[in-house]
């Protein structure tokens, strides 16, 4: 988290809001209940509270507005700027403008929910600067949320109490909800979702993020998942490139999702079972598509199954035990994929290197392998 | 080596607006080049980095398609103000 420093902060609690105007995209209900839930989640986790006024001056001034707007921060039409807002100071301070331009939802990512954006901004309206952590609300980058389910990450909870503490009517023995974290590449003891290759990139997926590596990086970026596919889910169980179909596929409970770059390819998420598994077969831990025969892997519990993704059948003889091929591989199986003619199999924190024709296994890394921290 | 799409020419007085509005590419700043980096390939390099993007210092297409993402108009970088 980062703030505004030179101690820009409000030297009271209890906080006045007014809102001066309405965008046409929502009613005046919805608009009110956004603003006052977006500034909820500030006054949850701080001794902060606010409350409406509807004439005069409020420390927080809130208003749609198009192109300039007499602040001297002109909007840029739709999409680009969709608002910004003040640091605390008289005037001015913690005013909080929002782009007309923007479609402005309720709820729906058909627009740009309202909530999210307002409470991002009333992060600054509160002393917050921006965040470099990409799961955190003041995050520069817009990524949808669903408003219902949102709760304050762990960087913005830190960020806000390093200016404010603690909300003091939270009882210490009722431990908020925990805050969602970002998960770190660093952190040598992660056990990964899954893996895959896209297009020559490498892709580790850890709850609502992935990473992308390229060849020619050092440093792999993070980002969420939802943020390049959005209609994706979060903690998946497996994902593997198809080849024969050129999409990415995640696999999530008994569903299967495939991507044409970034769009849900039509007909999807389909059953797992499309891929000729057994209903007795409630989720894939992790899916590997090897080059050389075209046979796609789907790894469940201690057992594999064979896919032949030309003729999209199962093949016959399956399931087969994983020790049975995999030599030494006798823990469960969380993440798999290719790459350069290797097969990599991850079961935890270790990824174990085998040459799939002959079964031989040639070397057992740690995640950082490839994910450079 | 990959060839890197050609940028146009509006995408980099885009990327030049963009380092201006967020991370403090000023005028004058733009014309003194030091120890042979130029302000923008600097500033460049502050987004990449920022965004944990591969840091080249040069507008690439995942730099370029950051920059296009809608975003809140507050500086990512502290600006006296």
């Amino acid at each position: 988290f980062s703030t505004f420093g030179g101690d820009l902060k409000w030297d009271k609690k209890s906080l006045t809001y007014r809102i001066e105007n309405y965008t046409p995209d929502m009613s005046a209900a919805e608009v009110d209940d956004s603003i006052a839930r977006a500034l909820q989640v500030w006054a949850r986790v701080t001794p902060l509270r606010f409350s409406r006024i509807y004439s005069g001056t409020a420390d927080i001034m809130i208003s749609f507005n198009r192109r300039a707007h007499r602040d001297g921060y002109p909007f840029d039409g739709p999409d680009g700027t969709l608002a910004h807002a003040f640091a605390p100071a008289p005037g001015l301070g913690g005013d909080a403008h929002f782009d007309d331009d923007e479609t402005f939802t309720f709820r729906s990512n058909s627009g740009y929910v309202l909530f999210m954006v307002a409470a991002h901004e009333f992060g600054h309206s509160l002393g917050l600067s921006h965040s470099d952590d990409p799961g955190a609300l003041m995050y520069p980058v817009y990524s949808y949320r669903n408003p219902d389910t949102f709760t304050l990450h762990r960087d913005d909870i830190n960020g806000i109490q390093s200016l404010y503490g603690p909300n003091p009517d939270v009882d210490p023995r009722e431990p908020e909800p925990t805050a969602p974290t970002t998960p770190d590449a660093c952190d040598s003891t992660m056990v990964l979702d899954a893996v895959a290759t896209l297009r020559g990139e490498m892709l580790f997926f850890k709850d609502s993020f992935f990473w992308r590596s390229y060849p020619q990086s050092n440093t792999p970026q993070q980002t969420l998942i939802t943020n390049f596919w959005p209609d994706a889910p979060v903690n998946i169980d497996a994902a593997y490139e198809s080849q024969q179909l050129d999409r990415l596929l995640l696999f999530k409970g008994r569903r299967v999702w495939a991507f044409n770059a970034y769009d849900l390819a039509p007909g999807y998420p389909k059953s797992i079972s499309s891929f000729g598994l057994p209903q007795s077969v409630k989720k894939v831990d992790a899916v590997l598509y090897d080059q050389a025969s075209g046979k796609t892997l789907l790894f469940a519990g201690d057992s594999y199954y064979s896919y032949d993704e030309a003729r999209k059948t199962m093949d016959q003889g399956f399931p087969k035990r994983v020790d049975e091929t995999f030599t030494g591989l006798t823990t469960k199986v969380t993440a798999a994929f290719q790459y350069r003619g290797f097969s990599y199999v991850y079961s935890g924190p270790y990824m174990f290197e085998y040459s799939l024709r002959s079964g031989r296994l040639f070397r057992v890394l740690r995640n950082d392998y490839f994910l450079r921290c | 080596c990959v060839p890197i799409s050609q940028v146009a020419e509006q995408d980099e007085s885009f990327a030049e607006s963009y380092l201006k509005k967020f991370f403090n590419l000023t005028e004058e700043s733009n014309s003194v080049v030091r120890r042979g980096i130029s302000p923008l390939t600097r500033k460049l390099a502050d987004m990449q980095k920022f965004f944990g993007l591969h840091i080249t210092g040069t507008l690439d297409a995942d730099t370029l398609a950051m920059m296009k993402k809608p975003r809140c108009g507050v500086p990512d970088v502290k600006i006296a103000r």
